[in-house]
Parts: structure tokens; sequence; C-alpha cells
């Protein structure tokens, strides 16, 4: 695909 | 009304005579229609190896290839060039909305980062707190990365727009009527640049020559099983005469008198017709050379090839900017996720730093 994938930044990352 | 019921009665002889005579004319008739049926075979087999006269038919025809046709449904049926103009215009505004959320998250991040900075410098140990440096390094990390993507997705843009760019005009030629996109292609068939040279001209008057010397044949074929030959009174006379038929000879010399002119008719008809193939061929020969080297047939696969391919882009641009716009609404999505949570600790941030100087002061 022409647009890079954004799977990795759906993903919320947890604030300690 | 007496009719002689013996009128037809002849000696034995002479019966014998007339049924060999009757199988030797049967056989000439039979051997010169041959002749004529077979070359008209032959000619006609001859011209449909050369595609004649269909090739010369469709010189007038300008048709639209019926797959090129069926790809200009296609598009048209898709929204046509319209459809991925407004898209690529789009493109952006979508980008541009994204950059400013991800740009004012930062921004929040900076400006209390600054101010954080500025009361550890005025009351250093005092402001024990955690460094908001140290609090938004995963949050800046993120930041980085939707930069990135962001980044690429100008690249992805960059693509389409000169993907677009590239087969507008096909595209845009391929979603006219019919009728325009008929005229636009260079002749559909080379040939048509032909229409009423040298050659083509050449060409028809041989096939109408051709057609000439096949009719003629039909009419010589009509004359020839219509030549009357009764050897009954020459028979008879023979025997009265000499006492015996000398049935060769007499048939053949009338065979000679009756059919002589017709035999040599078909001979001419005949080599008249193997001189016209021959002319035939040869220009035909010079219409296929000129048909393959015209420079508009070479226009003409060109234009072909590019409406295809412009058809092939339309599809591909088409999924291009259905798979941009996608990206940028998620992306949308995502950012705002993410200005909310910058504009959260941010706020905290705030509300701690108040309550710490309200105590610092106090103290």
């Amino acid at each position: 695909s022409l647009y890079p994938s954004l799977e990795d930044l759906k993903v919320d990352k947890v604030m300690r | 009304k007496f009719t002689d019921l013996f009128e037809k009665m002849v000696p034995m002889q002479v019966q014998q005579s007339l049924s060999i005579a009757s199988s030797r004319k049967a056989d000439l008739v039979n051997r010169l229609v041959g002749k004529l049926r077979e070359a008209t075979n032959l000619c006609n087999g001859v011209l449909a190896s050369l595609n004649l006269p269909a090739a010369l038919e469709d010189l007038s025809g300008d048709s639209v290839p019926q797959s090129i046709l069926e790809k200009s449904r296609a598009v048209v049926q898709q929204g046509g060039l319209h459809s991925i103009e407004q898209l690529i215009k789009d493109l952006p505004e979508l980008l541009q909305r994204n950059r400013e959320i991800l740009d004012e998250s930062l921004k929040m991040l900076d400006d209390e980062e600054t101010t954080d900075n500025e009361l550890r410098a005025k009351f250093s140990q005092r402001w024990n707190r955690t460094p908001s440096g140290d609090l938004y390094k995963p949050l800046r990390a993120e930041g980085s990365n939707f930069r990135n993507v962001l980044d690429k997705a100008v690249q992805a843009d960059q693509v389409v727009r000169e993907r677009y760019n590239t087969h507008c005009e096909m595209i845009a030629l391929l979603c006219k009527p019919e009728s325009e996109l008929c005229a636009a292609i260079p002749s559909a068939n080379p040939a048509n640049t032909l229409q009423g040279s040298e050659v083509v001209n050449v060409l028809k008057a041989q096939l109408q020559q051709l057609d000439e010397v096949k009719r003629n044949r039909e009419v010589l074929e009509e004359e020839i099983k219509a030549v009357t030959f009764d050897m009954t009174t020459k028979f008879l006379t023979a025997l009265a005469q000499d006492g015996a038929i000398n049935e060769e000879a007499l048939s053949t010399t009338e065979l000679d008198t009756r059919y002589g002119a017709h035999t040599q008719r078909v001979k001419q008809n005949l080599c008249a017709q193997d001189d016209l193939l021959a002319q035939v061929q040869t220009s035909h020969q010079e219409f296929a050379t000129l048909k393959q080297s015209n420079a508009e047939a070479n226009n003409r696969e060109e234009v072909l090839k590019k409406l295809a391919s412009a058809h092939d882009s339309y599809v591909e641009i088409s999924s291009n900017l259905k798979e941009g716009t996608k990206f940028y609404n998620d992306l949308t999505e995502i950012l705002l996720r993410f200005q909310n949570k910058c504009s959260d600790i941010v706020f905290a941030r705030k509300t701690e730093r108040d309550e710490l100087l309200k105590e610092l002061q106090q103290s």
C-alpha cells in the first residue's frame, strides 16, 4: 500500500 | 392432332453413335463448366487469404475497439475524472488538519515545560517535583512517530499526484462520449489515411475487374449449357451415304464447331483471372507494407495503449485516494486522542504547579 500503516499507532501507551 | 410415334426411331448404329456422341458432349461441357467453377473457387480462396475486400471495406470504418469502449464505460461509471480530481484537491487539507492537531498538542507540552523550567531555575531544589521534560518523554516519542508518519504521507500524496498528472489527459479522453473518443483516436484503421491513395484505388479497380470476370463466367456457363447438339441427321446421312458412321470424327468436328468459341472464351477468362490475381497479390503486398509502416498505425497503437493504461491508472489512483483519505481520517482520530492526553497531563501539571507555588509562598 502507498500510505504508512497506523496499526502500531492505534495502541495507546499506558502512562506510568 | 396426329403425332408420329416412330419419328425418333433410327437405325441401331445411329442410336449407338448418338449415345457415344452425347457422352462426349457431356464430358466437354462438364470440363468447361468445371474449369469455370474451379477458377471461381480459387479466386475466392485467394481473396479470402488476403482479407479482401474486407480490408478495403473498413477503410472508412473508424470504430473504437470493444475493449476500449468497455474501459471507458467502467471509468465513467466510477465517477470519471471529476471524482478523483475532487479527492486529490482534498488531500492537502486533510494533511494540514492533522498537522495542526499534532502541532497544538506538542506546543502545549512545550509551553508547560518552559514554565516548569523557569520555576525550577527560580526555586532550585525547593521546586522538587519531577521535571516536565522527563515526564513528557513518552509523549514526545509518540509525537515524533506521528511526524514521521505524516512525512511519509506527504510523499504518498506526491506519488498519487504525479500519477494523476501523467494520465489525467488520457483519462479525460476516455470519459468522452464514443463519437468524440472515436474522433480523437488517430484513424482507427491506419489504411484510412491510405483511403483514396493510389494503391487502394488500383486494388479496388483490380477487384472490380475480378468481379467482372466472375460475372462473365456465369454468362458463359449458361451459354455452354444452352448449346444444342444433335447428331441425328449427320449420323443418318453418313449411314445412308457410306453405310457406316465414323462417330468420333463427326462428333469432334461438330463439338469444335459448336463449342469452339466457348472453349476459347473459357481459356481467355481463366487467363484474365490469373493475370488479375497476380496483380492483386502484388498490390496487396504494397498495401500491407504501407499499412504496417504507416506512422498513423504507430500513432493509433500508442493512443490505444495509453487509453488502456489510463484506465488501469484510474483504478489504481482511485484506490490510492481511497486509501489516503482513510489514512488521514483514521490518523485524525488518533491525533485527537493524543491531543486529549496532552491537555489532560498539562492541566494536571498546572494544577500541581499552582498548589506548589502557594505552598512555597506561604512558607
